[in-house]
């Protein structure tokens, strides 16, 4: 199975074996150039002796000679590169971690444990709301009590005020004096009804 | 260090690609030119050669330099050297964004969590306060409460 | 509010509106009062 090194890849950039296959090919463009060149060479020196007997196809054919040589040679050894370099330079060992994945290390969660926190941090959300609102209905009982508290001061500071009244008029509580007017009123309607009665 | 390796590596293939493209092997290919003009021949392959090897240290270079290997090679020699004591497989991608995504997002998580806790906590606190206020509050209408009463049987 | 860190001070709140409407007997007592009062006043007149 081709190891897709994936994780070479993060790190890098780019897949080692793009890279190695970029290079491959970059190589055999130069061997397939260098041989056409050397090749235009010759021709072009052959064609100053015209009496040498050797034919341009005779060169074409020694070229692919040595170029499939070269070929042979270059795959067997790039082969051998590509290997090394995959594996020892190009290679990020089994037991690395980048840099940049430690959180991984740091925070090996499990789908529940990643689950469990998600619903905890749900949960908080839920419970600091219901504080938010719990406080609003503190804040809006202060607020009643206000109210309530104003409208009970007013009725005690009238039942105050009366009494600062008569203390004031008659020198004297509501009680001493409504003590003091119950028995003169009664006297008073003895004597009203006596003098309706004389009267009669 | 693996930058060292690298060129090392690229250069014996090098060695090894010019060994086997040897001057003795080119003039056996074009024996009849050879023979015909031997000092061009070796004129000739001299040239094949370093062309050859400059072009692919060239091309090498040109690697080297896009992919900045040298200073990446060495950071990672670097984090691999770090790693040495670690004998356990690290971690790796599972392919699965979502998979590969929950461990970078729990440190987040943690942090809104302790977050909330701390928002929590003080939003506790405010309402404790205030709920003291309340009762306060409370019990300052009882006791208005039970003067108005007491005032009232008194009228009574 | 049943999971509130106050929620016991929540569910005891009272009930402001029948305190309210307690005192309306209050000064209902003192109306009866006033009323003799004036009765009385007139008496005296």
């Amino acid at each position: 199975s081709v190891n897709p090194m994936a994780y070479e890849a993060q790190f890098f950039g780019f897949t080692p074996q793009t890279c190695m296959l970029r290079v491959y090919a970059a190589f055999q463009d130069y061997l397939f150039d260098m041989m056409l060149v050397v090749e235009t060479v010759i021709l072009k020196k052959l064609e100053g002796l015209s009496e040498c007997g050797i034919s341009p196809l005779h060169i074409r054919k020694s070229t692919e000679k040595f170029l499939l040589f070269l070929q042979e040679n270059f795959d067997e050894l790039f082969g051998k590169m590509e290997e090394m370099l995959l594996q020892l330079v190009l290679n990020i060992p089994k037991n690395v971690l980048l840099p940049e994945d430690k959180v991984h290390k740091d925070y090996p969660y499990s789908k529940e444990q990643f689950q469990a926190l998600q619903d905890e941090i749900h949960q908080l959300q839920e419970q600091y709301k219901a504080e938010v609102s719990a406080g609003q209905a503190l804040r809006a009982e202060l607020e009643e009590q206000k109210v309530v508290q104003a409208e009970l001061e007013k009725i005690l500071q009238c039942f105050v005020g009366l009494e600062n009244i008569c203390r004031e008029h008659w020198n004297c509580s509501f009680r001493e004096s409504f003590a003091f007017l119950t028995p003169s009123l009664k006297k008073l309607q003895d004597k009203l009804k006596d003098v309706e009665e004389k009267s009669k | 260090g693996r930058a060292q390796l690298f060129s090392t590596v690229v250069d014996t293939f090098l060695e090894k690609l010019v060994a086997a493209g040897s001057y003795q092997r080119f003039a056996n290919c074009y024996r009849s030119f050879c023979k015909l003009q031997p000092e061009l021949t070796k004129s000739i392959h001299n040239q094949f050669v370093s062309q050859l090897q400059e072009s692919i240290k060239a091309e090498i270079q040109e690697v080297m330099e896009e992919g900045n290997l040298e200073v990446v090679l060495n950071s990672l020699d670097k984090i691999v050297e770090e790693a040495k004591s670690q004998e356990e497989p690290a971690w790796r991608p599972s392919g699965i964004p979502a998979e590969d995504a929950r461990s970078s997002l729990v440190p987040y998580l943690l942090k809104h969590r302790a977050y909330l806790l701390r928002a929590l906590r003080n939003k506790e606190e405010e309402n404790k306060k205030v709920a003291e206020s309340v009762l306060a509050g409370r019990g300052r209408i009882s006791e208005l409460q039970q003067q108005i009463q007491a005032h009232k049987r008194a009228w009574q | 509010y049943l999971h509130t860190s106050q929620a016991e001070v929540l569910r005891s709140k009272p009930n402001y509106q029948q305190i309210l409407a307690e005192q309306r007997e209050v000064l209902t007592c003192m109306e009866l009062v006033f009323d003799e009062l004036q009765q009385t006043g007139r008496l005296l007149q």
